[in-house]
């Protein structure tokens, strides 16, 4: 179903938090949709999820899961 | 695993601020300090607890709003808690939560902890779903441990822990699941306290007795406090003499007008008993190998006794001066060790003899810093004739182990 634009905007908060997502240092402050692709892969392949890059269920109620507050080191570009 | 920082030392203190409102005070403590220990059984690393003032590693619970913290929790799911890589030391739970302990409800204090030790101790998350730095929590586990990839993190920073307890020494580990602890007295400072005993163990062990504490001495370091009931069920703390006696395998520990027998951590039948035929509040004990027996000392006398005759002890006390020579009156503790020497303990100091029960030159020594591996005292407290390496004050242990190497020379040149 589509996904309204709060549930978006709290994935990509998630994904910047937790360290799948790198604030652009310049430039327009909004995502590429291809940089939000991508980190969805990531945080999918680190869960343990299939790795669609779409928003889907399964991703959004992993990122509901209690857990720590540290970031995640699994986005190797983000890492770097 | 990622690495994400280390501490330059091993031996931590620790705080624990205050405590969740959903838990009895014990359960939390008792939880914390397990947390604790899953680190210090795979890494040799030692925790050691302080009631008052700075420490390395400082827990506390928090919710929305903090004064000392700039990250607010989020309430009841979602973020649990967070800590700082070393060598910061702040360890944050979020109050909000249901904290629990041995039930699948809520979220469980012990793992989360532990996991965010394991952050203070300088590991990241791992990509192990099923591991305990696993970022997501996964619920409760009874009978919980480490993942080998947390092993292998926690082991990539401080090294392996030296297995100090062969494998028969296992099943008299610790019991997983932590004693409800009575009201502990304070946790004592291994490099400040003057000991209550000394004792060379079953298999080798040496233990070394304060207060409501017992820790164990290994030329690698100390092993972690632990409430000496937590070990010897039904001992009291404050102790006067304890003595392993390998002729029997008896354990006798002393206190005021009572004694008691353990083989390794069981009590035998029908102790304790009351002291009858040596005084009460004796101050220290040791088994001689020599001649077998175990001398008791008090004051300035001594009774030699046979455990397995009926010993005569109508000419006790004796003047201890008269058979260990050169030795201070009123120790509090000694012991026969390993290397066949017999050692007294006396305030911050200690003397050793040789076979020939003559106290050798250059004693009495420091205790803290040639025992319980501490910073070396200011040289002034260095006793005269010591070859103990005079070292700056204040060196803290250094990555490059210049002090812990100096101590560990020292160390070795007293173990020799």
């Amino acid at each position: 179903r589509a996904l309204g634009p709060a549930e978006k905007e709290a994935a990509v908060d998630y994904l910047l938090q937790y360290g799948y997502l790198q604030k652009p240092l310049e430039g327009p402050d909004d995502f590429r949709p291809e940089d939000i692709t991508e980190a969805l892969r990531a945080f999918q392949e680190a869960s343990e999820l299939p790795v669609s890059g779409q928003l889907d269920d399964a991703t959004r109620a992993r990122m509901r899961q209690p857990r720590c507050g540290l970031e995640d080191p699994f986005n190797q570009k983000t890492l770097k | 695993y990622l690495l994400l920082g280390r501490w330059r030392k091993k031996h931590l203190t620790f705080r624990i601020l205050n405590m969740p409102s959903t838990l009895p005070p014990h359960t939390a403590r008792a939880a914390l300090l397990q947390a604790f220990q899953y680190w210090s059984k795979v890494a040799p690393l030692t925790f050691r607890e302080v009631q008052a003032g700075w420490a390395d590693i400082r827990l506390s619970f928090h919710g929305r709003q903090s004064l000392y913290c700039s990250k607010n929790f989020d309430g009841p799911g979602r973020v649990l808690a967070h800590a700082d890589i070393p060598e910061l030391g702040s360890v944050h739970f979020d109050e909000d939560e249901l904290w629990t302990e041995g039930t699948y409800q809520g979220v469980n204090l012990r793992i989360i902890a532990a996991h965010e030790l394991g952050h203070a101790l300088g590991l990241g998350h791992s990509r192990y779903t099923r591991a305990l730095m696993a970022p997501v929590y996964t619920g409760y586990r009874p009978h919980f441990k480490l993942h080998p990839d947390d092993v292998a993190g926690i082991q990539a920073l401080y090294g392996k822990k030296i297995p100090e307890i062969n494998d028969e020494e296992e099943e008299t580990e610790l019991p997983t699941i932590p004693q409800m602890p009575r009201e502990p007295g304070p946790m004592p400072d291994p490099c400040s306290a003057e000991l209550d005993a000394m004792m060379l163990g079953p298999r080798g062990k040496t233990y070394a007795f304060k207060g409501s504490y017992v820790w164990t001495v290994t030329d690698s370091g100390l092993g972690p406090l632990f409430q000496v009931s937590a070990l010897w069920e039904g001992l009291p703390g404050n102790l006067d003499a304890a003595v392993y006696s390998p002729r029997t395998q008896w354990i006798h520990f002393f206190k005021g007008d009572k004694v008691w027998r353990y083989t390794n951590f069981k009590m035998s039948p029908g102790f304790p008993k009351k002291l009858k035929r040596v005084e009460p509040n004796l101050d220290a004990a040791l088994y001689w190998p020599v001649n077998q027996k175990v001398f008791l000392f008090k004051g300035s006398g001594y009774w030699q006794w046979d455990e397995l005759a009926r010993t005569d002890f109508s000419h006790y006390p004796k003047p201890i001066k008269k058979l260990f020579t050169g030795v201070p009156e009123q120790p509090s503790a000694a012991m026969s060790w390993q290397d066949g020497r017999v050692y007294f303990f006396k305030g911050k100091q200690y003397w050793r003899l040789n076979r020939q029960l003559l106290v050798e030159k250059g004693y009495p020594r420091d205790t803290a810093h040639n025992w319980m591996h501490c910073n070396p005292q200011t040289p002034d407290t260095t006793p005269s004739g010591g070859n103990t390496t005079p070292s700056a004050t204040g060196t803290d242990y250094s990555p490059t182990g210049t002090t812990l190497d100096t101590t560990s020379s020292a160390l070795d040149s007293t173990l020799n």
